[in-house]
């Protein structure tokens, strides 16, 4: 799965979410991704939201939409909101997944209870990336 | 407010020899999809939408990732794809599953989006809408590489073999395990 956030100087969020699956799926199997809520979602007045991982768990979990609910309703950073819905799910239904979050403010979240999860992202002229929990790598745009 | 682009190329257990291939490619991504959100450059003015759906579009045409080119394979080996796109201002959003043979499904979820008055749009329909928008119907399995051909194929053995097979089952009715494949 693929999926990137982005917010632009007007504060105007979008998000968008792209996969294949998983391997060896059922022909007619639908994951996570195309569903609003679960792989994806943007609201300028919350957040944007893509997630990957369990399609069938994080489509049940509704994990984007939990995410935007933590910031909208108990005021949770876009980081902490990440990191409790993905912990929370994976505690809940086993299956594991991770997501990336931009909120209102343009305050990043990335988190995941996966082994790994590829993420990256542009700010003032720097990209900062990473694959593994608790190393990141920086270098010029 | 300071433009943000922020992407991922999935999770899962990631093989250290993938992890290449994913760096780079998501640093492409972001290289393509940060023009169209800087202001007043000839791209656009700045568009949180056009950067997310370049953004994507590259890794979709990168067989590192599981996307577009690259896709993970169905129990019959085809490749069927998925994707959605939403932006925040209006909560207008587009989305589309099991098409098949074409290598940007974000931008056919965005060409739902701003071309129809539905959102979400699956299988033979969405392929019919897909080409009567201009989409290329690539030749058939145009997206399968070889990466995915072998992971199909380990896959099966396991299967054949009563070892586990994480959450890609083909019955429908499996129950939850705790396993994880790369990438869901």
């Amino acid at each position: 799965t693929v999926g990137a956030v982005a917010i632009d100087c007007n504060g105007n969020i979008a998000a968008a979410t792209s996969t294949g699956g998983i391997t060896g799926k059922v022909s007619g199997r639908i994951g996570d991704t195309p569903l609003l809520g679960c792989g994806t979602y943007a609201d300028n007045l919350q957040g944007g939201v893509s997630t990957t991982g369990h399609g069938e768990t994080i489509m049940r979990f509704n994990l984007a939409q939990k995410i935007m609910s933590k910031i909208r309703y108990e005021g949770k950073t876009a980081q902490i909101a990440t990191e409790e819905a993905c912990k929370e799910m994976t505690e809940r239904l086993t299956g594991t997944g991770g997501a990336i979050t931009i909120d209102a403010h343009g305050r990043l979240g990335i988190y995941w209870t996966s082994h790994r999860m590829g993420w990256a992202y542009v700010k003032n002229g720097e990209i900062f990336y990473g694959i593994d929990h608790g190393k990141q790598f920086k270098e010029q745009l | 407010m300071e433009p943000i682009l922020l992407v991922h190329g999935g999770a899962g257990n990631i093989t250290d020899a993938r992890c290449p291939g994913k760096l780079t490619g998501m640093k492409q991504a972001l290289r393509v999809g940060i023009k169209h959100l800087i202001p007043n450059n000839d791209l656009s003015e700045g568009s949180a939408l056009d950067a997310v759906e370049a953004a994507v579009g590259v890794m979709e045409s990168d067989g590192n990732f599981n996307a577009g080119y690259g896709a993970c394979l169905n129990f019959e080996g085809k490749a069927e794809v998925e994707a959605s796109i939403m932006e925040g201002s209006e909560l207008k959003a587009g989305c589309v599953t099991l098409l098949h043979d074409i290598m940007h499904p974000i931008s056919v979820a965005r060409c739902v989006m701003q071309n129809t008055k539905h959102t979400f749009l699956g299988g033979e329909a969405a392929q019919k809408f897909a080409l009567e928008h201009g989409f290329e119907q690539l030749p058939e399995n145009s997206l399968i590489t070889e990466d995915a051909r072998l992971a199909l194929e380990e896959f099966k053995e396991r299967q054949a073999s009563g070892l586990d097979t994480t959450f890609a089952r083909t019955e429908l009715d499996v129950k939850q395990d705790s396993g994880e494949q790369e990438p869901g």
